[in-house]
């Protein structure tokens, strides 16, 4: 009884503002994959047309890669990490251990977000959530039309905190960074930074 | 699962992105425990979409290295969140591991303390318990057996609060104290953050781990997660 403590680390660790870096939009919805119609969906967008964006990633050793995982190396294997302008995420369903039927899901809702973003190979996908249960691709699908047919995107703090959420598990609070660096020129840039994670974390990413 | 997404405007050439987000994950999310099991999901990724006004960064650049520095504390930063919202966590361990022969070693016993499942649940239960520590670093399969030599290795607790006295020697030259200050002892453990230090003498290589406690609200949350 000494030991059990309730702390509110919400209130604790979640920031009430942020900056955020030029030239990027995010947007989330709830599709209806979590049983209690929480944000289950995000997605990130570069709109920088100045210069192409390039992108890289670490990704699970285990050999039991879920379908996103596969999919996403596969994408920054053909672009060698070029040109990717989108991240889509989706929480509740993990897409592992589903076999050709997740890598054929994994795939359309890259295609669903390239064909929005009209670019090929543009996309990277990610899933979190139950192992061994296919997406619901009907209600995953209908939510990114949704996102880009309703232009749900948005570059505010409420924006970014809320795709924060929508990747959120077992967390009981989003995990949401941004801090603005300067160079020795004096030109200042920006990090945000967003995770998620509470439970089957010891991971070595390579 | 872990997923984690780092954005910058940066404009970052595509190798030297891949190099930076590789290092900063070697010394922050793959630094981070709470239960010891490795995800099918796991994934970091980061874009830099060059929207700031500035040549392209590469590895050869003369600010790589202080982007590099700055992504990295950016990284522990998020993991660390991750570990202070471990399922049903009440405390934030940093454990540290200094003055070993080689880096290898060092960041295993690290790793090797931070999943010991009775290590975590004596800091559930704050009892300074320097017998599971010290039987998970005789256990942590070394790369070379000089790593560890038992008579130089040294362990504390140490309180990261600024209080004062802020360390509770458990190990010095490898003999265990054994008339330790029980009231301090709790003082301590009853902190919500605190570091587990381990000098092990051998040589001059450090390296950091960050876990949590156990709790029963673990079993609570992981009894039914399927279902």
């Amino acid at each position: 009884n000494n030991a059990s403590k309730v702390i509110d680390k919400y209130s604790l660790y979640v920031p009430k503002d942020g900056v955020f870096p030029k030239g990027f939009q995010v947007a989330s919805t709830a599709t209806g994959v979590k049983k209690n119609g929480s944000l289950d969906l995000g997605i990130i967008k570069n709109i920088n047309t100045s210069r192409p964006s390039n992108a890289a990633a670490v990704f699970t050793t285990n050999k039991f890669k879920a379908a996103p995982v596969l999919v996403s190396k596969k994408v920054l294997e053909v672009t060698s990490g070029k040109g990717i302008n989108a991240i889509v995420i989706n929480s509740g369903c993990a897409n592992a251990v589903t076999g050709d039927v997740g890598l054929k899901d994994a795939n359309e809702m890259i295609n669903l977000v390239n064909e929005n973003m009209k670019n090929k190979d543009s996309t990277l996908v990610m899933s979190t959530g139950v192992i061994g249960q296919r997406l619901q691709m009907d209600k995953i699908s209908k939510g990114i039309k949704d996102i880009f047919s309703q232009d749900k995107f948005g570059d505010d703090f409420n924006s970014w905190l809320n795709v924060a959420k929508s990747i959120c598990t077992t967390d009981t609070f989003p995990k949401i960074v941004s801090s603005k660096f300067k160079l020795p020129d004096g030109k200042e840039y920006t990090l945000t930074g967003m995770a998620k994670g509470a439970g089957m974390i010891c991971p070595n990413m390579a | 699962t872990l997923l984690g997404y780092i954005i910058t405007d940066l404009p970052i050439e595509s190798k030297a992105l891949q190099q930076m987000l590789r290092y900063a994950t070697n010394r922050s999310f793959n630094c981070i425990s709470v239960d010891g099991d490795m995800s099918t999901n796991d994934t970091i990724s980061m874009i830099a979409n060059g929207a700031i006004d500035i040549p392209e960064i590469t590895i050869s650049s003369a600010e790589y290295q202080q982007i590099q520095s700055q992504v990295t504390a950016f990284a522990q930063q998020l993991a660390q969140l991750v570990v202070r919202d471990g399922e049903g966590s009440t405390k934030f361990v940093t454990i540290n591991v200094n003055n070993s022969l080689n880096f290898e070693d060092a960041n295993k016993i690290a790793k090797t303390i931070s999943n010991s499942m009775l290590v975590k649940t004596a800091l559930y239960g704050q009892d300074a318990n320097w017998g599971r520590i010290l039987c998970a670093i005789g256990y942590t399969e070394l790369t070379d057996l000089k790593s560890l030599d038992i008579n130089k290795i040294n362990v504390s607790f140490v309180a990261t609060d600024n209080s004062e006295p802020n360390e509770l020697k458990l190990i010095v030259n490898g003999v265990p104290q054994l008339d330790i200050d029980e009231t301090f002892a709790s003082k301590l453990l009853s902190l919500d953050d605190l570091e587990i230090s381990i000098n092990l003498g051998t040589g001059k290589e450090t390296a950091k781990f960050w876990t949590c406690d156990l709790s029963h609200e673990y079993v609570t949350i992981n009894g039914d997660y399927r279902s």
